[in-house]
């Protein structure tokens, strides 16, 4: 169950970076 | 109204719905001003929920219409100079603000006054892409958003607005 937890969390997370790098991205653009 | 491109907005996100819209009716009359309205409320939106699968998918999708949109207005400064976009919306909502404030002291009140008190309002929110607001535009945020809701309550109740 644990494991499963980090996993999730870390792919969140992960997605969450990668809308926030779209969106400094777009304003440096 | 739902925006052009994008999914429905999910009910967690409510709360950009009317920059959103705002967007939407500028799209035509202003796209300076309909861009910064749809990145406002990107950012605002990825600081409400932007986990949720149905937030997420909403907020990606706005995110490569905005993409989209500043690569098609590759010519226009002010989408890709910020200060340059600053100046361009603090204009922007000045002239809306002013136009509701012209009226209200002349004493037309109207449902269009109420909608650009409202509109200006919300424009100078978006001003907070660009840092801090200034003295003045803070107040004239308070300002337009309070006189938006004191005139349509007076008209909804049959009173004169003072």
């Amino acid at each position: 169950g644990s494991t499963i937890g980090t996993a999730s969390s870390t792919q969140a997370s992960t997605e969450q970076d990668e809308l926030s790098q779209r969106l400094a991205k777009l304003r440096q653009m | 109204m739902a925006t052009p491109g994008l999914p429905p907005l999910p009910p967690a996100l409510k709360a950009i719905q009317h920059y959103l819209k705002t967007a939407t009716e500028h799209e035509q009359r202003d796209q300076v001003v309909a861009y910064y309205c749809q990145l406002y409320a990107m950012q605002k939106g990825m600081t409400i929920d932007r986990k949720s699968p149905d937030c997420k998918h909403f907020l990606v999708s706005l995110m490569d219409l905005l993409e989209k949109k500043k690569q098609q207005l590759i010519d226009n400064e002010a989408v890709h100079n910020e200060m340059v976009g600053q100046a361009h919306v603090e204009n922007y909502a000045l002239k809306v603000f002013l136009f509701a404030d012209n009226e209200d002291r002349a004493g037309r009140f109207s449902k269009n006054v109420v909608k650009s008190f409202y509109t200006a309002g919300m424009l100078f929110d978006v001003l907070t892409n660009f840092g801090e607001l200034s003295d003045d535009v803070e107040k004239n945020r308070k300002y337009a958003k309070w006189k938006a809701a004191y005139i349509h309550r007076c008209l909804k109740n049959g009173e004169t607005p003072t």
